[in-house]
């Protein structure tokens, strides 16, 4: 956990219109990669499910590449800050 | 604001302005992606609005000082927050104990911007003083869905900073999609180095909206003056610069022998009457700035007015810094003003109002010394005065981030520019600088909503009309020439004329963007060409745009994308660039070409006529570039505009020639 921040795992645009469904299948493909449904809704952070698909988790550097690697996976982006201007 | 609409030509009073053609925005919502929001400003009042436009499906939630029922009306129709990424982010529990958990703004930031896009008529407002006048956005009938994503947190040692996460950011995307928003405002950037829009939030998020018909508004940024510090770059973004407006705050400069000078400072204070002016000596002549090296005799400041010459240039933080320790060490001695003479292509550093901190060029800073050393006892009198109107000349501000674009050169950034100097607007009464609820900012920030209020009343009267359609009519519409006729300047080191890597189109001319002629419209095929140009994978864009999607072998280029720019940056063989147009205006029009050939170049359109009528609204024509010379050059700048004698259609064109590939920048 303290080698983990969060990353945003961009999926692209939504696959289908239900956001419940689309937040399960956010949450099955981190399972994949975490090892639990559990702890994968523990590391969510968000579900992007309304204007594009996609999911903001904490992960691992290792954890990031692994879910980057997977076909349905458009972008893994870490975080950042942005400014007021 | 109480200016910056009539100076962009939407004066209230006028009944024939598209404020009142397009009801002053009203059933448009704007989404404003920000700090927040002070719903009790009177700004947000409601009075006269009809019902909630009907294709709202957002709410209002409630939380830290903020009831739903009682702060969101039919003006703030949605007020939401997001703060888990910057959470999580953290590790440590955050503090915001300078905070509200909820959607109510602490800093201010998003009180300004919501209320410049579509805050309500407020009478009788100013800025102690400075600005009276009837206050109100740019689409006072619009509404406006909050999105607080930026938060005031005490870090360790006491600092305050806000932080604005990219996961919050993309989540008020996510939400503001789904709500209904028909505008997105946001007056958030990132800093160099810029990431490819697939790493970019802002650019996922926008791109996400601008396929569903939103048209989003960004920030350019201000790291200028300093070339390709432009942020927000996507193509599908309105990007905006900032610049000044007819309007000034200077304060007059009396001296005992009755000259008068004009220096810089929003000074608000009461007139300093005929007071000794001094000059110190330096005890380090050599010292950089000198300001900094000020040592200051109580007896001989009290009381007194301080000459002062700074050699600090360049940056706004160091001059800012130089400026402060100077005002520091004279209000510490007594002294009742400062003058400070300061390279003139550098910012005017804004200081606390109450205290005359006075900034001049070399060439009046050196007058005065003159003065002060050819009489025994020099005086000087200090008096705030208020400039509006045609003598005062309209520039790029200093600070407005500049092309060309880091990313994808050939794709023009910024793309329009709009007043960001000294915008009084609603802020929060946790703003320590407010005065009676409203405040002056500068900044890319404060240029930005100004767009987006247009594009409301642009929403308003032509709601087909797509995001690309928007951004052309803004783009092609926008003034070179300030209200006396002349050309822009872009402040800087040195001052210059704007070109459109200063300003895009120009300074925003709503009037005419309502009325624009053609468009230079933009698909998803369109989207689709930029994305093979950029070298994005088939797979990617497939799931991206949700369409299988196989890039042509040879790829596309982006000079191609029907964009109301043409800015090629490596010209060397002669080059044949498409476009089209897409007739908004009457169905029978014929619009003949004009070109201003940017030197060294030889420019041809073809077709030079277009006839419309209707059957015909769309066509396409090609526009070939070659090189007179064979050498590398900077970029050189002119125009191509289709006229039918009604409408000017004008694209800037910005070419740069290289035979040698290295850097000339």
């Amino acid at each position: 956990a303290a080698n983990s921040r969060v990353h945003i795992v961009y999926l692209g645009e939504r696959q289908h219109d239900n956001p419940k469904l689309l937040t399960d299948s956010h949450h099955d493909l981190l399972a994949t990669i975490v090892g639990s449904k559990e702890l994968a809704s523990e590391l969510m952070v968000y579900s992007y499910r309304h204007g594009f698909s996609g999911f903001a988790a904490k992960l691992t550097e290792s954890q990031a590449q692994k879910l980057s690697e997977l076909p349905s996976v458009v972008r893994v982006i870490p975080n950042s800050l942005h400014k007021l201007q | 604001t109480t200016r910056s609409w009539d100076f962009l030509g939407l004066p209230s009073q006028s009944p024939s302005n598209i404020l009142h053609k397009s009801s002053m925005g009203d059933g448009v919502i704007i989404g404003v992606i920000d700090s927040g929001i002070w719903p009790e400003s009177k700004s947000f009042n409601h009075n006269g609005l009809g019902p909630v436009p009907s294709h709202w499906k957002g709410i209002c939630e409630s939380g830290d000082r903020s009831n739903a029922t009682i702060h969101c009306n039919r003006k703030i129709i949605g007020a939401r927050r997001f703060i888990d990424g910057l959470r999580k982010e953290h590790g440590k529990p955050l503090n915001l104990s300078a905070e509200f958990l909820s959607s109510r703004d602490a800093h201010g930031h998003g009180t300004h911007t919501a209320s410049t896009a579509a805050g309500s008529f407020v009478t009788n407002v100013s800025y102690k003083g400075l600005g009276h006048g009837t206050i109100k956005g740019g689409a006072p009938n619009a509404r406006l869905a909050i999105y607080k994503v930026c938060w005031n947190v005490l870090e360790d040692g006491n600092a305050l900073v806000l932080r604005c996460s990219s996961a919050d950011v993309l989540k008020a995307f996510d939400e503001a999609l789904h709500d209904g928003v028909d505008v997105l405002s946001l007056s958030i950037g990132s800093s160099i180095p810029l990431e490819q829009e697939v790493h970019d939030d802002i650019a996922i998020g926008s791109f996400h909206a601008v396929a569903r018909g939103i048209t989003v508004v960004c920030a350019a940024g201000n790291h200028g003056p300093l070339a390709e510090t432009v942020s927000n770059t996507a193509p599908w973004i309105i990007t905006v610069a900032a610049s000044t407006m007819d309007r000034s705050f200077p304060t007059s400069i009396t001296l005992g022998n009755n000259k008068t000078f004009l220096g810089q400072a929003m000074f608000t204070g009461p007139e300093i009457g005929f007071a000794s002016l001094i000059y110190p000596e330096l005890d380090d002549p050599t010292a950089d700035g000198g300001c900094q090296s000020l040592s200051l005799d109580k007896t001989m400041v009290a009381g007194k007015v301080v000459l002062y010459f700074t050699r600090v240039s360049g940056s706004t933080a160091a001059i800012g810094t130089a400026i402060t320790n100077a005002l520091a060490a004279v209000i510490e001695a007594g002294g009742v003003g400062l003058i400070v003479a300061k390279n003139p292509s550098d910012f005017s550093v804004p200081f606390n109002e109450d205290f005359p901190c006075i900034q001049v060029d070399y060439e009046i800073g050196t007058q005065i010394l003159f003065y002060i050393r050819s009489t025994r006892f020099p005086l000087v009198k200090l008096r705030p005065k208020t400039f509006i109107g045609k003598p005062l000349s309209v520039k790029v501000a200093y600070f407005s981030s500049r092309g060309p674009n880091s990313i994808t050169p050939a794709i023009l950034k910024p793309d329009i520019a709009a007043p960001g100097v000294n915008i009084l607007a609603a802020t929060s009464l946790r703003d320590p600088l407010w005065e009676g609820g409203y405040r002056m900012e500068s900044g890319t920030s404060m240029s930005t909503p100004h767009v987006a209020g247009i594009v409301a009343l642009l929403k308003a009267m032509h709601p087909n009309w797509s995001p690309a359609a928007i951004k052309s009519a803004l783009v092609t519409t926008a003034w070179r020439n300030g209200p006396s006729g002349l050309p822009i300047f872009a402040e800087g080191s040195s001052q210059k004329l704007a070109n459109p890597f200063d300003f895009g189109g120009g300074i925003v001319n709503p009037s005419e963007a309502a009325d624009p002629g053609l468009v230079y419209d933009v698909g998803k095929a369109g989207y689709i060409q930029y994305l093979c140009a950029m070298d994005y994978n088939n797979s990617d864009i497939t799931r991206v745009v949700k369409q299988n999607t196989t890039c042509p072998i040879k790829k596309p280029s982006i000079l191609d994308m029907n964009l109301p720019s043409i800015t090629i940056p490596n010209l060397n063989n002669p080059i044949t660039i498409e476009r089209s147009v897409t007739n908004v205006g009457a169905p029978e029009s014929i619009y003949r070409a004009t070109i201003e050939t940017p030197f060294g170049t030889i420019v041809s359109v073809n077709p030079s006529a277009l006839v419309f009528n209707s059957t015909v609204r769309k066509l396409d024509f090609t526009i070939t570039i070659s090189a007179i010379h064979r050498m590398n050059t900077g970029y050189y700048f002119g125009s191509l505009c289709w006229a039918d004698g009604v409408h000017l259609v004008r694209i800037p064109l910005s070419v740069r020639t290289v035979f040698a590939p290295y850097d000339e920048n």
